[in-house]
């Protein structure tokens, strides 16, 4: 899979998204 | 006669292929067998993989004998409310959970060893209208539950004398949660599929709901088995129970689909379909490998990795498979038919 296909790919997704999440 | 015909046209696919029976017991108690899966368990120092049988009003486990034989350790008799699965805690020793119920699972109910008493014990740990549950790492259990009002997701954290030490509630989507897997290698993450075929990704630890992602139209009510994270990417085993045959890609049992967390998109990496001239399944996965019964009361094997069925084990004499499940540890395959015969197959 490649960024164009899924679009820009984090490898501290996790980390970023629960730290955007509503608590 | 019959030995030399057999020995003379082995099936095509057991002969081609890898399932080698190790293997058999039964209970000639047993009315029904509803399920099959495996437990570590520990006596007198010694911890040995047992095989846990359910038929409707009883759970069974087995202890390895010498020479591929199996012995009876303890039967817990379960009352009227039937079992409908064994739910396994990963990881954990002398303790295995089962759900009970009529058409939904209305009960969780744990199995035990207790040393202290030397004794075989059970208790209730949920109750309610339950969709979904899981057995998690470190003695934790996850359900998807609903009531008039609310949909609840809840972990329940068990004591190694499966007391329940600790609760904990996950923000639940709108809709109805129908399977849980484990982010292998991400403690604290988990996934979950709905009713409307949505992926949710929750943070354990903190209960928020961090993403909910679309698995697409094609694949009605599609079932997570297994999740990993690699390179930033969420890859997702899903089973399509209801999937229809299409020409791109078959009859599709399972695939293997990469999600992007950041941005909710998602691509297939590989698709393993039926067996031409097969329909209907009901699977297990474990790492790379995927087993379901088909309608016909075949079991088809699959390698998820190169999307190709690896072996077809036909219906027996004895008649049609029922049950297939992975052994929790070593590639071993657990068969079971109706009359509660189990046969455990080296893959």
């Amino acid at each position: 899979c490649s960024e164009s296909d899924l679009g820009p790919i984090s490898l501290n997704w996790f980390e970023e998204l629960s730290a955007e999440a509503p608590p | 006669e019959v030995a030399e015909q057999l020995a003379a046209e082995p099936h095509p696919g057991l002969a081609e292929e890898s399932l080698q029976l190790v293997s058999k017991l039964k209970d000639s108690s047993s009315c029904c067998a509803v399920d099959v899966s495996t437990a570590w368990w520990e006596a007198a120092g010694c911890r040995e993989l047992c095989v846990v049988t359910a038929c409707e009003s009883c759970v069974t486990l087995w202890k390895p004998l010498d020479s591929h034989c199996w012995g009876k350790v303890h039967t817990w008799q379960l009352g009227e409310v039937p079992v409908i699965q064994i739910v396994p805690l990963p990881g954990t020793c002398n303790l295995v959970c089962v759900a009970l119920g009529e058409l939904e699972i209305g009960e969780i109910r744990l199995l035990l060893y207790s040393s202290e008493n030397d004794s075989f014990k059970q208790s209730v740990v949920k109750t309610g209208t339950i969709k979904a549950v899981l057995g998690l790492k470190d003695r934790r259990l996850v359900s998807s539950s609903r009531t008039l009002q609310e949909h609840q997701v809840e972990i329940v954290s068990l004591s190694e004398t499966g007391r329940s030490t600790d609760g904990q509630t996950l923000m639940p989507p709108e809709e109805t949660v129908l399977a849980f897997a484990e982010v292998e290698g991400m403690r604290e993450a988990l996934v979950g599929t709905t009713a409307v075929n949505s992926i949710i990704v929750w943070n354990l630890k903190t209960g928020q709901l961090l993403k909910k992602m679309h698995v697409g139209y094609s694949y009605p009510a599609s079932i997570c088995h297994r999740a990993y994270s690699d390179s930033g990417l969420l890859f997702v085993v899903l089973s399509h129970p209801h999937a229809k045959e299409s020409e791109s890609c078959g009859n599709p049992a399972f695939r293997l689909v990469a999600f992007n967390p950041t941005t909710a998109r998602s691509r297939g990496v590989m698709s393993s379909s039926l067996p031409p001239g097969h329909t209907g399944r009901q699977g297990d996965v474990k790492e790379a490998s995927a087993a379901a019964v088909l309608t016909s009361g075949a079991i088809a094997v699959w390698d998820l990795l190169l999307g190709q069925c690896t072996a077809l084990l036909p219906p027996g004499p004895a008649g049609s498979w029922a049950l297939a499940r992975w052994a929790s540890a070593g590639a071993c395959l657990l068969a079971g038919q109706r009359d509660g015969t189990v046969c455990l197959y080296r893959y």
